[in-house]
């Protein structure tokens, strides 16, 4: 197979994880430039909570048992309590 | 729980499918939908009745990409389905990914699975972080015969709806923890250097590099087995694992099931009274593979592929007081028999019992 270059990689896997995060971790996007650390850290805190949920070991970032995880056919339902 | 609690006011509610998907027989899909219905109202007082007229409760329909709920699909795969909380209107509503491969078997994904899911939070579950409940989020197969709802999902619906008027309580099974004391096992078995224990549909994995201990459904790796496999042991030399369900036997060469299983366990040369086998392990040194069947076993002689003469023989006076063999397994020359929470490490060269311990002594806890 033609390897994919990393930096197209990483953006798959950072595409895949925000939507991941957004529609089942009430994930809220903030898309201005100025603020990306607060929203990395965010993003960070959101992935360990999915990460406590499913009983994956907590390290705020994408490894690939999260990405595997993040990957299973599942139900379009947030796990996050706050959805109405 | 759903946040807020949202309920059904009434115990007697009403279901309406209004379109089907053209991938599985009607007759099919309304047999999954009935029998996803019951899965929830064997468990509580809850009925459901089928409306034909506009009005029902919960509303099933098979939907495509954007259907203006706010929560478009995402084709194949991904998002499978999504069901909204008890109330008016939309409330109870299930609606499934018209694009996913539905099937009423293993293949593709299960509707009947997949609907018992979507309709528990239509009752007002949330998702479960328990992996062995049918409100954890992610889709994982179980044969519809053998399914049966687990103690997490219960002990939740029955906390909205009260317990089922039934005289019997009705129970399920509860999701085994590497680390409970009380953990026993149903069969045990090396496999390329890790120990895979068996437990109901579940399979406990330990790689010696690894700490933690993985649980998966024994139907992720192989959809085709049952569930309670009884025994279970690995044939090195030929890289095949033989795991024993009453008097059949699979073989797994490599991680596949070879084609033409399950055979008869009569063909290994047991006599027709033997029902099942409780527990197996093979001696790689000297190609015999013994056969734990209550009080006795059998030898099986890996080469010739028949039994020694001589057996069955008294367990007790070959292994000493170990009593029945739930699970055995045999790793660096010493072999490991599994009686309840107890496990005995066997030493076949002293021919004696030189350790004692609990039976999760593998897991690191």
């Amino acid at each position: 197979y033609p390897v994919v270059p990393e930096a197209e990689d990483e953006e798959k896997t950072l595409k895949l994880v925000e939507s991941y995060l957004q529609n089942f971790y009430d994930l809220q996007m903030d898309h201005q430039p100025h603020i990306r650390s607060r929203s990395e850290n965010h993003l960070a805190a959101k992935l360990k909570e999915m990460q406590a949920f499913f009983g994956l070991e907590v390290t705020g970032k994408p490894d690939p048992e999260t990405l595997e995880m993040m990957k299973k056919p599942r139900c379009g339902i947030p796990d996050v309590q706050n959805y109405v | 729980f759903t946040t807020g609690n949202p309920k059904w006011k009434r115990k007697n509610l009403t279901y309406r499918i209004t379109n089907y998907t053209p991938k599985m027989r009607k007759t099919d899909v309304d047999e999954a939908v009935q029998k996803a219905l019951s899965v929830w109202s064997n468990v509580t007082p809850l009925t459901f009745q089928k409306s034909e007229d506009k009005e029902a409760d919960i509303v099933i329909s098979f939907a495509y990409r954007d259907h203006h709920d706010n929560s478009p699909f995402d084709g194949p795969n991904g998002q499978l389905a999504h069901a909204f909380q008890p109330g008016e209107g939309i409330g109870g509503d299930v609606h499934l990914d018209e694009e996913e491969a539905w099937t009423k078997d293993g293949r593709g994904y299960n509707l009947f699975i997949v609907l018992a899911h979507e309709l528990g939070h239509s009752l007002g579950l949330s998702h479960s972080n328990d992996p062995g409940a049918l409100m954890y989020p992610t889709y994982s197969y179980t044969p519809p015969n053998e399914f049966l709802l687990p103690q997490d999902d219960i002990d939740g619906i029955q906390a909205i709806y009260g317990q089922s008027t039934t005289a019997v309580q009705p129970t399920g099974p509860v999701t085994p923890q590497a680390c409970d004391p009380n953990l026993t096992f149903d069969a045990i078995t090396t496999l390329r250097g890790e120990i895979i224990f068996f437990k109901g549909r579940y399979m406990l994995r330990k790689h010696p590099e690894r700490a933690e201990t993985e649980l998966n459904f024994i139907s992720l790796f192989w959809p085709q087995l049952p569930s309670g496999i009884q025994a279970a042991y690995e044939n090195v030399e030929r890289d095949e694992v033989l795991l024993f369900k009453e008097d059949k036997y699979w073989v797994v060469r490599g991680y596949d099931i070879a084609p033409g299983y399950p055979k008869q366990i009569y063909r290994l040369g047991f006599p027709k009274t033997i029902k099942r086998v409780n527990a197996a392990y093979s001696d790689e040194s000297t190609g015999k593979t013994y056969f734990f069947i209550a009080d006795r076993y059998w030898r099986y002689d890996e080469n010739k592929k028949s039994m020694d003469h001589g057996y069955p023989r008294k367990i007790v006076s070959d292994f000493g007081k170990i009593g029945r063999v739930d699970a055995a397994f045999q790793k660096d020359g010493y072999v490991y028999f599994f009686h309840g929470t107890t496990q005995f490490q066997f030493d076949p060269r002293a021919k004696r019992i030189v350790r004692k311990q609990k039976s999760i002594s593998w897991f690191n806890c």
